[in-house]
C-alpha cells in the first residue's frame, strides 16, 4: 500500500491511498484502502490521514477518521496517530502505519509495525525514515 | 504557511535488500508531489501525483508491483479525498489499470458516486478513455516469486492471510 497527505499554503488538505491488497487474497476481497474514513480521510476543519497495514483491522476501527477525532479534541498529529494505532492494536490486534497532516502544516509518520517507508517535504526540507525512531 | 506533503510506502515487512529501493521510492514520490505545489497545483494534485509515482514504482504494493491474489491475478483499490468539500472518489477490485488513483480521482470528479468496483469501474475507465493495460505489465518477478512461495498447497486463502499486511 502507498499513500500521501498534503496541506497547501491556504490550509486545504487532501489524501490519496492505493494498494494491491494482501498477498494471496481471495478474489473480490476489498480492504480498507477504498473505504472513506479507513484507508484515508481529509477535512479542512481538521487535517488528513492516509493509512496502511492490516486492512480488516483498519476497517473495524475506522482508523483515519478515528485519528482526526483525536485531533478535533486538541491532540497533536503525533499523539492522535499513536492513539489511533494503539487503539487498533489493543482492540483488534492489528498493526499498521499512518501519515497525518493538520491544517497548520504540522505532520507525522507513525507506525506500530516494525517498519514503514515514509518521506516528507516541508519548508524546502526533505525528511525520511524506515525504522522506528527515524 | 508553506505547503507540506507526506507519503508512505506501506507498513509491511521490507526485506533489507529492498529497503534502499523503498527509501529511494518514497523520496522520489514526495519530490514529485511537492513539485506540483511549486507549479501552483492543489493538495489533491500533489497527493495524486505522489501516489502515481509510487504506483509506477515496482518496489511498492500498488499499481505495478502489486501483490497477487490467490489465483495469481492483480486486484487493486484506491481512494482520493479533498478536504475542502469532503468530496471523494474510490475504486476497488480493478485489474487492468496502471494507475488506480487516477481512476479514483475521475470517480470523484466525473460521477456523483464515491466508489465504483470491479466490472463497473472497468466500464467507467473505458468511458473516460483510461487506457487498459495487460495484467502481465503489472506483475513483477518479485511479486510472482512471493506468490509462489506463499501459497501453501491447499491453503485456505483466508486463513493464510492472517497476519498479512496490505
Amino acid at each position: 500500500t502507498v499513500g500521501a497527505v498534503a496541506v497547501d499554503s491556504e490550509g486545504n488538505v487532501a489524501c490519496a491511498t492505493s494498494t494491491g491488497g494482501i498477498l494471496n487474497k481471495m478474489e473480490g476481497r476489498v480492504g480498507d484502502t477504498p473505504c472513506i474514513g479507513s484507508g484515508g480521510y481529509a477535512d479542512n476543519s481538521v487535517g488528513a490521514v492516509s493509512t496502511t497495514g492490516h486492512g480488516e483491522a483498519i476497517l473495524k476501527v475506522v482508523l483515519a477518521r478515528h485519528i482526526l477525532y483525536h485531533m478535533e479534541q486538541g491532540r497533536s498529529v503525533e499523539e492522535a496517530s499513536d492513539l489511533g494505532l494503539s487503539h487498533m492494536k489493543s482492540r483488534v490486534v492489528g498493526l499498521g502505519g499512518v501519515v497525518t497532516v493538520d491544517t497548520k502544516g504540522e505532520w507525522s509518520a507513525r507506525f506500530s509495525s516494525n517498519q514503514m517507508a515514509w518521506a516528507a517535504a516541508c519548508d524546502q526540507t526533505l525528511h525520511w525514515g524506515l525504522y522506528r525512531g527515524e | 504557511m508553506r505547503p507540506v506533503l507526506v507519503v508512505h510506502g506501506g507498513a509491511g515487512h521490507i526485506p533489507s535488500e529492498r529497503a534502499q529501493g523503498s527509501m529511494g521510492g518514497v523520496c522520489a514520490a514526495v519530490k514529485a508531489g511537492y513539485h506540483v505545489f511549486t507549479a501552483g497545483g492543489s493538495s489533491v494534485d500533489a497527493v495524486v501525483e505522489a501516489v502515481i509515482n509510487m504506483e509506477d514504482n515496482p518496489h511498492f504494493n500498488a499499481g505495478r508491483g502489486s501483490v497477487l491474489t490467490a489465483g495469481g491475478q492483480v486486484e487493486m483499490d484506491a481512494l482520493v479525498m479533498d478536504g475542502r468539500d469532503l468530496s471523494s472518489g474510490a475504486v476497488s477490485a480493478v485489474s487492468n489499470i496502471a494507475n488506480p488513483v487516477k481512476l479514483a480521482r475521475l470517480v470523484m470528479e466525473k460521477t456523483s458516486h464515491v466508489c465504483l468496483t470491479a466490472g463497473g469501474a472497468a466500464a467507467f475507465a473505458r468511458q473516460m478513455g483510461v487506457q487498459e493495460v495487460p495484467t502481465e505489465s503489472l506483475i513483477t518477478e518479485y511479486s510472482r516469486a512471493r506468490w509462489r512461495k506463499n501459497q501453501a498447497p491447499g491453503a485456505n486463502p483466508v486463513e493464510c492471510q492472517m497476519g498479512k499486511m496490505g
